[in-house]
């Protein structure tokens, strides 16, 4: 299956 | 002390019926660059990055950088309350914790305040790279909106290839498969009805589709869509305000484990 990503693994804390 | 007056308010009330139900709380930050949103929905899944410049307001004062936390459903059922063809101005105090909505008629015969309570929202800002995409689409934004609700009638994710022959969205589900295949068109009346595919590479990702649903509440923004993916990146999709600034939807792929 695939697995759904969150926007924070590729975008970083500012 | 801020005070921001806005000729086309329709376009406030549009971005608010956009956003209200993929973010529930969300901050709203004024500097002397605009008015902008930076918020995720709850799942994180999701980012909502909108830029309204200063340039674009009638009257733009905004004496120190404020951030305020606004309730967007509260916000909406304000802003609903102004006419499309009202100007909406938006007034706060230094250190107050509420906000006010100025709806003037065109004709100023009638002028209604609503003031809104602000809140406190926990809210982290991500840093969004500069990034090369691999494909950019351009697409009316009615037929990327048409494309989304037919394909989650079938399936709940949807595959996005872009190739030479142009850009496919695909999806599977209980009864069945669909593909819709939409290759570059540039012979068209109006350039807001052209569909353009610049692809610097083929790339292929899967993304939830209620996701894309609740993003194409941005299609009375704009005519058109823009669709800008990488392999190693969310897509983002993005619709222009005109003369202002834009409304963008990060998505973040799933990925085959």
């Amino acid at each position: 299956g695939s697995k759904q990503y969150t926007i924070t693994r590729f975008f970083g804390k500012q | 002390m801020l005070e921001l007056r806005l000729v086309q308010g329709s376009l406030l009330k549009k971005v608010l019926e956009a956003i209200k139900d993929l973010v529930t709380d969300a901050n709203f930050d004024c500097s002397a660059t605009g008015f902008s949103l930076q918020a995720m929905d709850s799942s994180h899944v999701a980012l909502v990055s909108l830029l309204l410049r200063s340039e674009g307001f009638e009257h733009y004062r905004c004496d120190r950088n404020i951030s305020m936390g606004m309730n967007l459903n509260n916000m909406a059922k304000m802003l609903k309350c102004a006419g499309n063809d009202d100007i909406i101005t938006l007034k706060a105090d230094d250190g107050s914790d509420t906000v006010t909505f100025m709806f003037e008629s065109p004709t100023q015969d009638k002028i209604s305040d609503f003031e809104m309570k602000l809140m406190d929202v926990d809210s982290e800002h991500l840093g969004i790279p500069e990034a090369e995409y691999h494909a950019i689409v351009r697409m009316p934004s009615t037929e990327f909106a048409r494309i989304c609700k037919d394909l989650s009638s079938i399936g709940d994710t949807v595959v996005i290839s872009v190739t030479k022959e142009g850009v496919k969205f695909s999806t599977s589900g209980d009864i069945g498969t669909a593909n819709v295949v939409c290759r570059q068109n540039t012979t068209v009346d109006k350039p807001e009805d052209a569909t353009i595919v610049e692809m610097n590479e083929p790339v292929s990702l899967t993304f939830a589709l209620r996701y894309f649903n609740s993003f194409t509440k941005g299609t009375p923004l704009s005519n058109t869509v823009t669709i800008s993916l990488s392999s190693e990146l969310p897509v983002v999709v993005e619709y222009k305000i005109a003369e202002m600034g834009h409304l963008r939807f990060y998505l973040a792929p799933k990925i085959e484990e």
